[in-house]
């Protein structure tokens, strides 16, 4: 297949000798707007083709599973600190699977669109769509990849992501003769529900020490986390909790002082 | 930091090429998250547990994890939203373990396993990569958590 062999990697610049394959490269998914997303695919490092595809992607929106999931979580691959080269990650997720990282939507990362006035106006709904569709091409392009079992990973605001694109799958396997043999998702630190998810993080913040009980009887009084858009008054009891309260820190890793 | 790494890495012509990368020159250097993309970002559901549900009703093995240092979606955030899909308890809750260390908690729901993992932030492969890696083992294999 000559799309595939186009886009196999041959070696990274400073990557260690490695055994499993590794593809990357562009699927166009709307061919009028000229949008194309970039995916980076690397096979599993032990009998690949008996072991399943995981679609990784990260959240954001607008974060780069690249950047993220392949360079400094699941990937086989860890950046070193000058940038010069990679070093070997022992606990990669390709020991059990085909990892198959997508940067969504067009504007992503490497991901582009010829129509500039797709960057301003992404959303869930065209996000969702344009990663079916990319996964179908995919699988034109990967014909032994067809029938695998896939699954559906990733974080944070890919809480959104990985459900929306599952449901797209399942609509699509309802009316098609291939179906995707989609088998399951998981999502870590997912954005999940406005209102549960904001009740559920001042809580977090109280109950970790993190706010003051005035805070946080302020944030509960004067919020109301079913709006999308909080009051003036709420947002300012919010910068006052991360500005004042939780002080030099890290709010992705609570106990660590944060990246300058 | 080390998605400062990154934000060098991938702007390298020679890795940009390996890579078949930035083959249109796009206007616009090589970012880990688009702060132009994010700030414009349209239709957003105010809910996924909507979708949630008809996962389950079709049978996807949905697993939910939580980094408990975490304070962007903290793991109390995932907890009161799992809540409102009222699932029955399958196996009630444990410690799961990893290298006989505590990884985190669990339970198993009819449709669902939620998962905690000891001392992860947000990113939790970056923070516990060999809790991680056996969680998504675990997954794979649609095994419960080890118990031991």
């Amino acid at each position: 297949n000559e799309e595939e062999e186009a886009d196999r990697i041959l070696q990274l610049p400073g990557q260690p000798k490695v055994s499993f394959q590794q593809y990357s490269g562009y699927v166009t998914v709307n061919h009028v707007a000229g949008r194309a997303l970039f995916y980076w695919l690397t096979e599993a490092d032990h009998n690949p083709l008996s072991k399943p595809l995981v679609i990784w992607l990260n959240g954001g929106p607008g974060c780069s599973s690249v950047a993220y999931g392949a360079s400094e979580e699941i990937g086989p691959f860890r950046i070193n600190k000058t940038a010069s080269g990679l070093y070997y990650n022992k606990f990669s997720w390709n020991t059990v699977a085909n990892l198959l990282f997508l940067e969504t939507p067009a504007g992503v990362g490497f991901s582009y669109s010829n129509q500039s006035s797709d960057l301003f106006n992404s959303g869930d709904r065209r996000t969702a769509k344009d990663s079916l569709e990319f996964l179908l091409r995919w699988l034109d392009r990967f014909p032994r990849y067809k029938q695998r079992e896939v699954y559906i990973t990733g974080e944070s605001y890919a809480g959104h992501y990985v459900p929306q694109l599952a449901k797209e799958i399942m609509m699509y396997n309802k009316h098609s003769k291939y179906p995707i043999n989609l088998k399951g998702i998981m999502v870590g630190n997912a954005v999940t529900d406005n209102y549960y998810d904001n009740l559920g993080t001042v809580t977090y913040w109280w109950s970790h020490a993190m706010i003051s009980d005035k805070t946080y009887r302020q944030l509960i009084n004067t919020c109301d986390f079913t709006h999308q858009k909080e009051s003036n008054e709420c947002d300012s009891v919010y910068s006052y909790a991360m500005d004042q309260e939780f002080g030099n820190i890290d709010q992705y890793n609570i106990y660590a002082p944060p990246c300058n | 930091c080390t998605e400062k790494y990154a934000e060098i890495y991938y702007n390298r012509p020679d890795v940009q090429k390996a890579l078949h990368a930035n083959i249109t020159k796009i206007p616009y250097k090589w970012t880990a998250c688009s702060e132009l993309l994010n700030r414009n970002w349209k239709d957003t559901d105010v809910s996924i547990l909507p979708i949630y549900r008809e996962m389950i009703a079709g049978g996807l093995r949905i697993w939910v994890f939580s980094g408990d240092i975490d304070s962007v979606v903290p793991v109390t955030a995932t907890r009161y939203s799992l809540a409102q899909l009222k699932l029955e308890t399958k196996i009630p809750w444990y410690p799961w373990y990893v290298k006989k260390q505590v990884g985190g908690w669990t339970e198993v729901y009819e449709g669902l396993t939620f998962a905690t993992v000891r001392g992860a932030g947000h990113e939790v492969p970056l923070f516990k990569p060999r809790a991680a890696l056996l969680l998504f083992k675990s997954f794979i294999r649609g095994e419960p958590l080890p118990k031991s």
